[in-house]
């Protein structure tokens, strides 16, 4: 069946190592 | 706050709206910051096939309620209602529909440090939620709907005009006019670029008829015209009629001649499984010419209700008029049967602000029935 993705444009603007834990 | 398309209300989704789900499971993948449309579309896939019962197997599963707003994604407990997990909309990385499934991929945290060496590439940890769904996809669009709102906001915060984000990046190509259409917003918003997947037997074609975008066309590239009943195309539910075809299996088509485009959809023939990028896009488009006054020129030729050339730069081609389009509507009224020298009197008078709604003459012409479709 078809796969759809959608990114979340805020990804990129995301403090890298910022995260839930 | 200006609407971002998708099936929630605007004023609902900064609330939060509610969503009824089966949560199948969770489990943990390990991934680059940025992966490929492909990787994430394997991720996806790994994740559902991970958690998801061998068909024949008992499928565990938990009644949920997926809360879903600009801030947060909550899994509540449908009795209940307490939160299993909660994470920030900025964490999620994608969110991906499979038929009935819907998998929700989240960042937790670095799995490792990035190290000294010049090609070391930071790895995250991300969680995996597997759901089912008879509304995965609308789900799936609610969430895509949800980052489109936040990451607007953010733009807003960040002191940038969201409208403008695209219309910036345009100057260098168009001079310093402004850009009245909304082609490249719309471009530009990652949520309308899908990877669609499209599983059919070896040998079977597509089934989808394509045509050009247009000269002028901020993205040159095919668009679909038509879908062959019961291919595979239209069987996947995720194409329709004037999406922008801007990649196959990871080859991009944009800029090619559209004899390059179908050759290449000719070639996926032996294949069973192909990927496809694509834009969503209305069939009709809609031009919005801003022209003070009815001496100033249009920048257009038509010809029996056809576009047939257009002034490079011009206020029609920024505003979204497109060579080889047929006009569909003038300020509302629709001119399809409407005589040439009409279609020139209403253009001639028509001031302010223009709209006219377009579509690819070759779109309307397959249609309507006056030409038959040849499907690739």
């Amino acid at each position: 069946s078809a796969l759809t993705i959608t990114v979340n444009p805020m990804e990129k603007h995301e403090e890298p190592g910022h995260g839930e834990e | 706050l200006q609407e971002v398309p998708g099936p929630c209300d605007h004023e609902d989704l900064l609330d939060g709206v509610i969503f009824g789900a089966k949560y199948l499971g969770s489990t943990q993948l390990v991934s680059e910051r940025n992966p490929p449309p492909s990787t994430r579309m394997a991720q996806a896939r790994e994740a559902m096939d991970r958690v998801k019962a061998p068909e024949g197997e008992t499928q565990p599963m938990t009644e949920v309620d997926l809360f879903v707003s600009t801030k947060r994604v909550k899994v509540l407990t449908a009795d209940s209602q307490e939160a299993m997990m909660d994470h920030a909309l900025q964490t999620i990385s994608y969110i991906a529909d499979i038929g009935n499934v819907l998998v929700l991929m989240a960042r937790r945290r670095l799995a490792r440090r990035p190290a000294p060496q010049a090609h070391s590439r930071q790895l995250y940890r991300m969680i995996c939620h597997v759901f089912h769904s008879e509304d995965a996809q609308l789900i799936a669009q609610a969430i895509g709907q949800a980052f489109s709102v936040a990451y607007r906001q953010f733009l807003r915060e960040s002191g940038i005009d969201p409208s403008q984000v695209g219309a910036q990046q345009s100057l260098g190509a168009t001079g310093p006019g402004h850009l009245h259409n909304g082609d490249l917003d719309h471009f530009s918003n990652s949520e309308n670029c899908r990877e669609v997947c499209i599983e059919k037997r070896r040998g079977e074609g597509l089934g989808v008829a394509l045509v050009e975008s247009g000269w002028g066309s901020l993205l040159p590239t095919a668009v679909i015209a038509n879908l062959l009943h019961g291919g595979p195309a239209e069987r996947s539910g995720a194409l329709s009629i004037g999406d922008r075809l801007t990649a196959i299996n990871g080859t991009s088509l944009v800029g090619l001649p559209l004899a390059a485009c179908q050759a290449a959809v000719r070639e996926v023939k032996s294949q069973t499984l192909v990927t496809l990028s694509i834009i969503h896009c209305p069939p009709v488009t809609t031009a919005i010419i801003r022209r003070p006054h009815a001496r100033e020129q249009l920048g257009f030729c038509v010809e029996d209700g056809i576009i047939c050339s257009l002034l490079r730069g011009g206020i029609a081609e920024r505003g979204g008029v497109r060579v080889g389009h047929r006009i569909i509507e003038i300020n509302g009224h629709s001119v399809v049967a409407t005589p040439h020298a009409r279609i020139i009197e209403l253009l001639t008078e028509a001031h302010v602000e223009v709209h006219i709604k377009t579509m690819p003459a070759a779109t309307y012409r397959l249609l309507t029935g006056q030409e038959q479709p040849v499907y690739l």
